[in-house]
């Protein structure tokens, strides 16, 4: 998957299997990661885990949201509710089916789950004080080195762009296909690193329903950015395929 | 391998606040963070040195029995308790009481953002 971190440093890695993306005193997120095809090393997200650490505060339970790729998002924490704590300190609300939102005031944390075609997209945004409290459940007494949100991906596990991705659809194909904005798509331009990880998939797929999914979940997750953290975005479009860094 | 060095500021530590051995207190845990945040600093050169693996283990044991993500869970980076501000919490209507002051962030207002998507 693509990963744009806490430290806005953007990556593209491999992390197959089950890997944190956050973890500390208050909330823990864990996603899984499958092989998109045979033999690729690319993967995408199949599964994300939430949980909610209720015991580190009075204000709420401990909470548990699960989504898989395979089925819709569920609409409710596991335990069947949408709402926990005092004031309901904890919130989740359903979104035209295909996007969860989480609020956690006593943090003032927002998480999003999506479901972008066959796949799962996170997003989160929390204060930066507590990013830098990191730790795990544990606090700062447990290893934090793995959260990928934090630390980023390690180095065996990024991708390179040109060297790893196979290709299916020339550059030209691939940007028009993520230029051109569907009716059903939540932002009309793609910029910046989310223009650039469109083309690499859409290349990589080729121009079939994967490449449409692809393409939405780089919509998706710039809509993401625009409303959580708007001033990250250069407004940047790539022109000239000699511009582009997956040209070679 | 620096692991004599943050035992000796870990003593110090100690010895300035008072504290005879270690114990369930917000003070010790401190210290413990502290000495934790030292020894990290000096994981790389330390790798093959048992001491440091033995006091990274002793604390982490420590840590867990004295409960001290719970004491420190309160206390930011900066060592001390956020504080209040103005909120952004979502708008509420008319006749919804605010929320409880003890469950709204009261810490500074600036936010990460992290995002995973795609293939």
């Amino acid at each position: 998957p693509h990963l744009k971190t806490f430290k806005n440093e953007y990556q593209t890695c491999r992390v197959r299997g089950a890997w944190p993306l956050i973890d500390n005193p208050y909330i823990g997120v864990q996603v899984t990661n499958e092989p998109v095809v045979d033999g690729s090393p690319a993967t995408a997200t199949t599964k994300v885990t939430i949980i909610i650490r209720g015991r580190s505060t009075p204000c709420a339970d401990e909470k548990t949201y699960e989504a898989a790729s395979d089925a819709s998002l569920p609409a409710t924490f596991i335990d069947g509710t949408q709402r926990s704590g005092p004031d309901a300190s904890v919130v989740l609300t359903v979104h035209e089916q295909q996007r969860i939102e989480i609020y956690v005031r006593y943090i003032e944390t927002t998480l999003i789950v999506r479901q972008a075609g066959r796949y799962l997209a996170f997003s989160a945004r929390m204060p930066e004080e507590l990013v830098n409290f990191s730790g795990g459940a544990d606090g700062d007494f447990s290893d934090s080195s793995l959260q990928l949100c934090v630390r980023g991906c390690p180095a065996s596990e990024r991708l390179d762009p040109i060297s790893e991705r196979g290709h299916k659809l020339p550059w030209n194909k691939a940007m028009e296909r993520c230029r051109r904005s569907d009716s059903n798509e939540v932002t009309n331009n793609l910029t910046d690193h989310y223009l650039d990880w469109c083309v690499f998939d859409v290349m990589t797929t080729g121009d079939g329903a994967s490449a449409n999914d692809f393409a939405a979940a780089a919509h998706s997750a710039q809509a993401d950015v625009l409303r959580l953290d708007p001033s990250s975005l250069k407004n940047k479009t790539t022109t000239h395929r000699e511009q582009n860094p997956y040209y070679s | 391998c620096k692991v004599d060095k943050c035992s000796r500021e870990y003593e110090r530590l100690m010895d300035e606040r008072d504290i005879p051995s270690p114990e369930p207190s917000t003070e010790f845990c401190q210290v413990a963070r502290d000495y934790l945040s030292c020894l990290r600093g000096t994981a790389r050169s330390c790798r093959g040195n048992l001491n440091y693996h033995s006091t990274m283990s002793t604390l982490g044991r420590l840590g867990s029995e004295f409960n001290c993500p719970r004491l420190l869970t309160n206390i930011t980076s900066a060592g001390h308790v956020p504080l209040p501000s103005s909120s952004s919490a979502p708008p509420r209507t008319t006749n919804t009481p605010a929320p409880k002051r003890e469950c709204t962030y009261q810490g500074r207002h600036r936010f990460k953002h992290c995002g995973l998507f795609g293939d």
